[in-house]
């Protein structure tokens, strides 16, 4: 799910933006065990100049926006609003041979959004 | 780089969390290992967020590498009927068996811990010995382990019944014996599993070079 509206809609500066992931939704609630969904979020906003307490901007990404500021490019936009920091999510479910299965999996929530 | 996305939201789930095949049919539902769930919260992202980083594709809880944790049923083909035992001193001998069919080629064992259960009235000064079934045609080293009463048996199987570096064999069946000075020695297998910690290197990030 994401759910409009929840802090200004697509505009604004780059951050993160609210994006859950549910296992009911796919079917799988009857073989995960843990945990029902999960937050994966996902970046959108604008990257323009960086300001400050604005998101993490990379040299390249300043240099870009300037470059777009000045003298916008056909094919060279904006920087992008991509993740800038991930974290770990773990899941526990059972498997076709009714094994009991953990597995973790790295970089699977966007945290932080950065320009780059 | 990820294969080809299959289509279908289901499908990039699938494939975003490397299972091969989605869920089939409703699984025989289980109480939960209390060791899984111990493993699962351990492993809580929230915890990561307090403060207490986690190391990436490492099971702290054991002190090994790995990340997927497999609590393996014994699939009780021939086991808990003992069969009789000729030899003195041996007392009930008894065959279990593991499928180990959904253990991706490229996962590598870190961890196969072996517990049995077993019932009997006066265990003192048992031994449990674990090894290799003959029927897997290659004898191998054997494992001797203190019966306690009232507690589970545990047996590190890496390096004896289950070697480190190679793969995994689709079946593990296992011989136990009870070394129990008596061939008329009453005991009962009540459950035994397999707690299996895989690492796929695949999942791991790469080792990033601080700048």
């Amino acid at each position: 799910h994401t759910e409009p509206g929840v802090g200004g809609g697509p505009g604004g500066a780059c951050r993160p933006r609210r994006l859950h992931v549910s296992f009911r939704e796919v079917g799988w609630h009857r073989w995960v065990i843990a945990p029902r969904g999960f937050l994966a979020n996902f970046c959108q906003g604008a990257c323009t100049l960086p300001e400050p307490g604005g998101p993490p901007v990379l040299n390249h990404a300043v240099l870009r926006a300037l470059m777009h500021a000045a003298a916008p490019t056909p094919g060279a936009g904006p920087p992008c609003c991509v993740p800038a920091r991930l974290s770990p999510i773990s899941v526990l479910f059972f498997d076709n041979s009714d094994n009991v299965v953990l597995r973790h999996y790295e970089d699977m929530v966007a945290d932080e959004c950065g320009c780059r | 780089a990820l294969e080809a996305a299959p289509s279908g939201p289901t499908a990039a789930l699938l494939q975003a969390l490397r299972l091969h095949e989605a869920p089939r049919g409703v699984p025989a539902l289980r109480p939960v290992p209390p060791v899984m769930w111990r493993l699962f919260r351990r492993r809580d992202p929230q915890a990561a967020r307090t403060g207490h980083p986690l190391r990436p594709c490492h099971v702290e809880e054991l002190g090994v590498a790995g990340n997927i944790v497999r609590h393996i049923p014994d699939s009780g083909l021939s086991s808990r009927s003992p069969e009789p035992s000729r030899t003195s001193g041996l007392g009930p001998k008894w065959t279990v068996s593991f499928d180990l069919s959904a253990v991706g080629p490229a996962e590598r064992p870190t961890r196969a811990r072996l517990e049995v259960r077993l019932e009997a009235e006066d265990a003192r000064g048992w031994e449990l010995s674990v090894a290799l079934s003959a029927a897997a045609g290659r004898p191998g080293p054997e494992l001797r382990v203190p019966v306690r009463p009232g507690l589970p048996l545990r047996a590190d199987l890496l390096g004896a019944a289950v070697s480190a570096n190679a793969s995994l064999p689709r079946t593990l069946r296992l011989a136990l014996s009870l070394h129990c000075g008596a061939t008329d020695a009453r005991a009962r297998l009540a459950e035994a599993s397999l707690l299996l910690v895989t690492l796929d290197p695949r999942l791991c990030p790469p080792l990033r070079s601080r700048r």
